[in-house]
């Protein structure tokens, strides 16, 4: 059994659980925050037999559309006195940050 | 050392940590949301020593009820003009989902 | 790879991810509760390859700083006609438990 958490752009998980849920998977989806964009985003874990896991992985690929866009991100914490020119970033977007961790035991209860 | 990752019903996670916390086991709530239902859930984090797997596991089972509830699940994406006649499901809910994951090294700083 | 769980102060999680990023880590903000006090806290997840993991652990050193502070626990479930009598308890916080969990396989989609 393995544990898949899979960071995806929040737009994109509706799309993904809905993907995940015709195939057959279940999944538990997290509100999160990302680091550099302080922007929300979602986790998507999905607990899954090991043979089925490249399955998974297909059909995050399939829903979670990697795109740019201009940010400025957060001015860090300043100085007083210092003066912030946001320089705007080109990030990519979508896609998704996949980790496959290993389960050394599930159970229903 | 064990992390245990338990995704329960809502309703039990207050019951949980109180019995945990009893029993001298810490604990952290995340608030996630089931990939079917779409309703909160609860996924509770649990690191714990390899010789105390079982005694949370058993606190788990006895805070953590299983029953059944009839649901209709949110309708999908659709196309326009189709028809949706939801089909109530019966659904069991409670009870809890846990997963056991290794840890390789555990600090507190 | 690895990917670390650490479970902050609410306070800290911004500096704390702003260190990361300035020392080239991603890591994303998940909002969680503690078991105990029930107040809001964070779990900082980041993934990084294995021979940076020290690094981010004193990274998470520098800015997780704990402190002592007097709290009344929430009342358990109580019978009715029990008398609570909150025990202000010297609880340390700040500080943070980090979970260190191997990755199987990563991947960027
Ligand atoms: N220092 C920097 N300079 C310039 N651009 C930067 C940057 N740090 C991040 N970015 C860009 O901004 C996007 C959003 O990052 P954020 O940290 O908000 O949101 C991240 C974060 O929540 C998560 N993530 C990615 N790698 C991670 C890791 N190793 N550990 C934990 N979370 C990770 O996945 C989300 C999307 O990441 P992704 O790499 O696709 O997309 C990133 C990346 O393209
Ligand atoms: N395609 C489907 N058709 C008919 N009924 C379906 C269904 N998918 C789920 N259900 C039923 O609905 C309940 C709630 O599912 P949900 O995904 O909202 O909420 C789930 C989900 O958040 C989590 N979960 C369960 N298995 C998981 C897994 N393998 N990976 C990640 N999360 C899981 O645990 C919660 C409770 O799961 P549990 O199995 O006890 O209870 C499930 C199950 O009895
Ligand atoms: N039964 C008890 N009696 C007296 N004092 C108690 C207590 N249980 C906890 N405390 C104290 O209260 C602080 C906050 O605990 P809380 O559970 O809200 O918030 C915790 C919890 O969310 C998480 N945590 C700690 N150990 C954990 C574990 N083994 N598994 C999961 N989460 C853990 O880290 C947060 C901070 O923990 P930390 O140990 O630094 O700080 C703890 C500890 O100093």
């Amino acid at each position: 059994m393995k544990l898949i958490m899979s960071i995806v752009n929040g737009d994109d998980k509706h799309g993904l659980t809905e993907a995940l849920k015709k195939a057959g998977f279940q999944s538990t989806v997290i509100s999160t925050t990302g680091g550099f964009l302080r922007e929300g985003n979602a986790t998507v874990m999905i607990g899954v037999e090991d043979a089925r896991v490249a399955e998974v992985l297909n059909i995050i690929r399939d829903n979670c559309h990697r795109r740019t866009q201009y940010v400025n991100p957060l001015p860090p914490v300043m100085e007083p006195g210092e003066l912030y020119m946001p320089n705007p970033v080109e990030v990519e977007v979508g896609g998704a940050t996949i980790f496959v961790v290993n389960v050394e035991r599930a159970e229903r209860v």
